[in-house]
């Protein structure tokens, strides 16, 4: 996952639907 | 009560389907088929047309007086042409780079998905973004151009055709390939089903642990069968020829991914939007 940190971070990101 | 919760697994995805992406199939046709009660869609047909409509590129709201604005362009200077095809890939790219995020949070909600190996949700992604963005520019496309900037702006093939090489050869695969996944004619509804299906395939390189990932496919493949027979009843083999396009896709995506690599070797001045350098970086 390193070399794909952007990618990463949108999935740990909780959306702003679940707050 | 199997059937029910495959019913209920296609109504959750339609949802979010609906939630994250801004442009559904069923508002596009209505555009391009002028049923719309919004004005028509800006068309940009050449290099005078892309100057007056593109600073509207990627705004969701066109405010219509300019419209009917006029620029003084009698002929386009070619050093200025070329810089206004570079700006215009550059708003393609942030658009997609904006699309994939909308493809991520989609797929953080196919049941099943966020429990997977964070590693694999990643490879997952990085292989099926590319695919999904392609099937979605299919309902904003006919066989003479396509809507972009979420439906605002109408630009047709002829003029993407005459952009200079390679930008000129990049869409038009893309075209070839929407007229003929148009005529499944597959709803907004069977897109969502579609889309959780090619995120979670179980063959993408360097996955650590395929099983559960095939376990959660095999529950969309089924959802998905069982959808497009109760919406579809009389297209034969509509599953069959679904899925078939999924074969096509790849080497769609090969052939996007090798355009991208001989527009950074020839554009000096072309950078690549980092989340989709990214994606493309040791994809095929």
């Amino acid at each position: 996952t390193e070399r794909h940190k952007i990618l990463h971070r949108l999935l740990q990101d909780s959306s702003p639907a679940d707050g | 009560p199997e059937a029910a919760d495959l019913r209920a697994l296609a109504k959750h995805l339609y949802e979010s389907y609906l939630k994250n992406f801004p442009l559904t199939k069923a508002k596009a046709r209505a555009i391009l088929s002028g049923k719309t009660s919004d004005n028509a869609p800006f068309v940009v047909h050449d290099m005078k047309s892309l100057l007056e409509g593109e600073q509207f590129i990627n705004c969701r709201q066109i405010p219509r007086q300019d419209h009917h604005r006029h620029l003084n362009v009698s002929s386009v200077q070619s050093d200025l042409q070329r810089e206004v095809e570079l700006r215009f890939f550059h708003s393609c790219q942030s658009r997609s780079a904006e699309a994939v995020s909308e493809v991520t949070e989609f797929a953080k909600s196919i049941p099943g998905f966020l429990n997977l190996d964070l590693n694999d949700q990643v490879t997952l992604l990085k292989y099926a973004v590319i695919e999904v963005l392609i099937i979605m520019m299919a309902p904003l496309m006919n066989k003479d151009g396509t809507l972009i900037s979420y439906g605002q702006i109408f630009m047709t093939r002829e003029f993407l055709k005459s952009l200079r090489k390679p930008f000129s050869d990049m869409m038009e695969p893309k075209f070839e390939f929407s007229v003929k996944f148009n005529m499944l004619e597959l709803d907004d509804t069977d897109m969502a089903l579609f889309f959780a299906v090619i995120i979670l395939s179980g063959d993408r390189p360097g996955l650590l642990n395929v099983k559960p990932i095939e376990d959660l496919q095999e529950n969309v493949l089924h959802s998905l069968e069982l959808h497009l027979k109760m919406n579809h009843p009389d297209s034969l083999h509509l599953f069959a020829k679904v899925l078939q396009k999924m074969t096509d896709l790849r080497q769609i995506v090969s052939d996007h991914v090798h355009f991208i690599q001989l527009l950074k070797e020839s554009e000096i001045n072309m950078c690549l939007h980092p989340l989709l350098q990214e994606i493309m970086k040791d994809l095929y």
